[in-house]
């Protein structure tokens, strides 16, 4: 669904700041 | 018997892909969907983002979103 799609994407980018 | 997955989250596959064009996480994360992939959602969250970190590739914003781009 698109709304598991937008919060594997807010994981995604959750991991990503971190290292952004 | 499990049929083998057709679709790879591979360094190299993720790299093909920001090779051709930027792309946001959004639209990485429907390249390797879990059902072509076998991969759970989570391991594709991690899996994907330590591909990125090791790619650390170009960002630029486009529309007001963020996308990742590699040039060769």
């Amino acid at each position: 669904s698109s709304s598991e799609a937008d919060e594997m994407a807010a994981a995604l980018e959750a991991e990503l700041n971190d290292f952004m | 018997t499990p049929s083998s997955s057709d679709v790879q989250l591979t360094e190299e596959a993720v790299r093909r892909y920001l090779i051709r064009k930027p792309m946001t996480t959004k639209d990485l994360l429907k390249k390797f969907q879990t059902k072509r992939t076998g991969l759970s959602s989570e391991q594709t969250v991690n899996v994907l983002a330590q591909i990125l970190k090791k790619l650390n590739p170009e960002r630029k914003n486009i529309n007001d979103k963020m996308h990742f781009y590699l040039t060769e």
